[in-house]
């Protein structure tokens, strides 16, 4: 009968995109660390 | 020209030269990178493959001769040792500082060096992968490409399309290091395909143009998983390749679902019928920017609904199986001619079946690619037809156009097929049916009308039941549920014209009456 | 028999060559099983490399609070005014770094904008007297981070400027 999605971790109502802060398959927990960012080059 | 003791050596020392600038002295960096480039090591040539197969080896070795237990052992998922990744993480910098640093004038040379690096990279883990076999350890190299892939994809931040072209060589690495070819990588693969700097980047970046290569990498995925997957008892690792799966397409679901609506075909035609609720995931997609009616609305009118004559984006070639197998003239040719007695009809269950040495190995007699582009492709010209004929006419499926609707050399198709095949044949035919019950759109309304239609014409009760199975079995499972499957199911128990509720079938077991009474209640 | 739930037609009558790939790749699977990649395997720490290595007592901290990176911290100092200063030290002072990417999210939230030339942030002190589709002209405050060497003009200060042309091709 599948798994109950909801309990994988994944904040499936969330607003915000997943994918920025998607740790790993296999971890239930957000990812660590810096996400995803880019300074703009005219910032340096 | 170097014999390889000389040429170890040399690579050694210039390594641990490297080794030894300060991580942070950036001015040292582009005079050690000219040196590099004036020994000739740079060109791109198979001096430059021996140079960083040499240093692939060295960093490799030395991660791995860190770990604290002998990795042959075999050890529990908890039990791994740590590793130092102190000389993977200096070779990634050497790799991302040439690439930054590298005297080659910009675009094409430095992208052709990193395809030279990226084609050592790979076949040196296939390689290791092929000779250590289950002593092989992916996690030097899984460290390799987290260090590759933020500094490699975004080089040029300002060259959007140079981005894009590094982001398709690491596609095509990923390809070549696929599951099917490295099995013993698979765990790390999954976790890089769907790295946040990588997958989530070539679904945004080009307007679409990655789209294709992570259709690709997931099709290459769900192509290894398929075997294991057939059987519903997963051993542990498999069971676990398989949630780290479903994290993934939700991830997708969520952001990209677009990408899961219009590569649907593919994705169906590899994921075996026995994982109801990971092809649900793929079929409940819907553009961002629908909204979806509640399919318990009373007296819901789906032959209004705006969107229900828009046709759904399909990206996957739908007639490639058709043509593969030389069906295709044949099925246009009875589309056009509707020939009486043609052998077209009679032939067409023996052309769906696989050789026995293929059906062996696909675990089905059935060539499910083939039946599922067969079912969709004249589907879609009837849909034409349809439309073409009125093209004021509210919806694809509304009743009023039965009679006329129902003279279709489509419907002659799927008539044929649901009385001729067996039972599992049948079972695949009125799967390939129900996957196209999605979001609203007119392969949905056409699709649900087919079900519904085959369900009320024909007589047999048995075949009656496997219209319903396929249904509930679609619909008993964990959430997410296929918006067209919820709208077509309601249709089929509340509509009086279908006679439900006196099917003896829907009392053939005590649990099997108390799961129709439930569903009752549940749809009011 | 009439759907898959229930026994499956598969795995009995595999052909060898099918069922030796399969075989291998499972043993192969259970293999990674036990070497699967690690959190820490993917976690690669933004080494903070200060511009001037000073060597600082042992009792002061010597890496930085990870407070730094998140978001929370500097919407914070957005938001109570106070902290304007704060945003325009990590702005200037740890470029290429999350926090700059941060401080800069703030600042445009008070509507600070940076002028790509003068690499200046530069505010509406009121609306401007002319505004086209290609610039906007009145006056503006901007945060004068220029310290010359010899401190003769004392900058790290928010400035007046009256009549400025704000050219939006410079907009970042």
């Amino acid at each position: 009968l599948g798994m109950d999605l909801t309990t994988l971790g994944l904040n499936l109502n969330s607003t915000e995109n997943l994918h920025k802060t998607f740790g790993s398959p296999w971890s239930d927990e957000p990812a660590k660390g810096d996400p995803e960012f880019n300074v703009p080059q005219c910032y340096y | 020209d170097l014999d390889a003791a000389d040429f170890r050596e040399q690579a050694s020392k210039l390594f641990e030269k490297w080794c030894e600038l300060p991580s942070t002295d950036d001015a040292a960096c582009p005079d050690y990178i000219l040196q590099l480039h004036q020994n000739g090591l740079l060109k791109g040539d198979e001096i430059t493959d021996r140079f960083f197969r040499l240093l692939t080896e060295i960093s490799v070795a030395h991660c791995l001769s860190s770990e604290g237990i002998n990795s042959s052992a075999m050890q529990s998922p908890q039990q791994v040792q740590s590793m130092s990744f102190l000389a993977i993480d200096i070779y990634g910098k050497l790799v991302s500082s040439i690439l930054k640093y590298c005297p080659v004038e910009l675009g094409s040379s430095k992208f052709f060096l990193l395809s030279k690096i990226l084609a050592v990279t790979v076949r040196f883990i296939q390689k290791d992968a092929e000779e250590r076999k289950g002593s092989f350890n992916p996690r030097p190299y899984f460290r390799l490409f987290i260090n590759f892939l933020p500094d490699l994809s975004s080089l040029e931040p300002v060259v959007d399309g140079a981005n894009f072209q590094i982001l398709i060589a690491f596609a095509n690495a990923f390809h070549a290091l696929q599951p099917l070819k490295v099995p013993a990588f698979s765990f790390a693969w999954l976790e890089l395909v769907s790295h946040r700097t990588f997958m989530p980047k070539l679904l945004t970046v080009n307007a679409q143009k990655g789209w294709p290569y992570i259709q690709r990498l997931l099709v290459d995925l769900l192509q290894f998983l398929e075997p294991f997957l057939r059987n519903a008892e997963m051993g542990q690792p498999v069971n676990f390749l398989y949630k780290g799966t479903v994290r993934v397409l939700l991830v997708l679901l969520h952001d990209f679902p677009e990408f899961l609506c219009d590569y649907h075909l593919t994705f169906c035609d590899v994921i075996p019928p026995s994982c109801i609720q990971m092809r649900n995931i793929i079929l409940s997609a819907f553009p961002r920017n629908m909204r979806l009616p509640d399919p318990s609305t009373p007296n819901l009118k789906i032959d209004l609904l705006p969107e229900i004559r828009e046709p759904p984006r399909i990206l996957s070639e739908v007639d490639a199986a058709l043509k593969i197998n030389q069906m295709k003239t044949d099925v246009d040719e009875y589309l056009k001619t509707r020939q009486q007695g043609s052998l077209f009809l009679t032939e067409l269950k023996q052309r769906l079946l696989l050789l026995p040495s293929d059906a062996a190995f696909a675990g089905t007699r059935y060539n499910v690619p083939l039946i599922n582009s067969l079912v969709l492709y004249v589907g879609m010209q009837a849909i034409q037809q349809l439309q073409a004929r009125s093209p004021n006419s509210q919806s694809t499926g509304n009743s009023a156009l039965w009679p006329e609707f129902s003279l279709g050399a489509s419907l002659d198709i799927y008539m044929t097929l649901i009385l001729d095949l067996d039972t599992e044949g049948r079972y695949l035919f009125l799967n390939a049916v129900a996957n196209q019950l999605r979001y609203p759109n007119n392969h949905t309304h056409y699709f649900s009308f087919i079900l519904l239609y085959l369900f009320a014409k024909s007589n047999q009760e048995i075949i009656q039941e496997q219209i319903t199975r396929v249904l509930l079995e679609r619909l008993i499972v964990n959430k997410p549920h296929p918006w067209g499957l919820l709208i077509t199911f309601i249709e089929l128990i509340k509509n009086p014209r279908y006679n439900f509720w006196n099917r003896s079938f829907i009392r053939c077991a005590p649990e099997i009456e108390k799961l129709f009474e439930s569903v009752a209640r549940s749809c009011g | 028999d009439l759907g898959t739930i229930g026994d499956n037609l598969s795995g009995s009558t595999i052909n060898s060559g099918g069922m030796h790939d399969q075989m291998y790749n499972l043993q192969m699977l259970e293999a990674a099983f036990c070497k699967l990649p690690q959190p820490k395997d993917s976690e690669r720490p933004r080494t903070y490399t200060p511009r001037h290595l000073a060597a600082t007592p042992p009792s002061y901290p010597q890496v930085q609070a990870p407070t730094v990176n998140l978001p929370a911290f500097w919407e914070r100092l957005g938001v109570e005014g106070y902290g304007t200063d704060t945003l325009f030290f990590a702005f200037y002072y740890q470029q290429n770094t999350y926090q700059q990417y941060l401080a800069a999210k703030e600042l445009k939230k008070q509507s600070w904008r940076y002028h790509r030339k003068y690499n200046t942030w530069f505010q509406r002190h009121e609306e401007p007297k002319v505004a086209t589709d290609e610039y906007e002209q009145g006056t503006y405050v901007y945060f004068d981070f220029h310290i010359a060497n010899d401190d003769s003009q004392h900058g790290w200060c928010q400035r007046i400027k009256t009549e400025f042309t704000f050219e939006y091709n410079y907009l970042e």
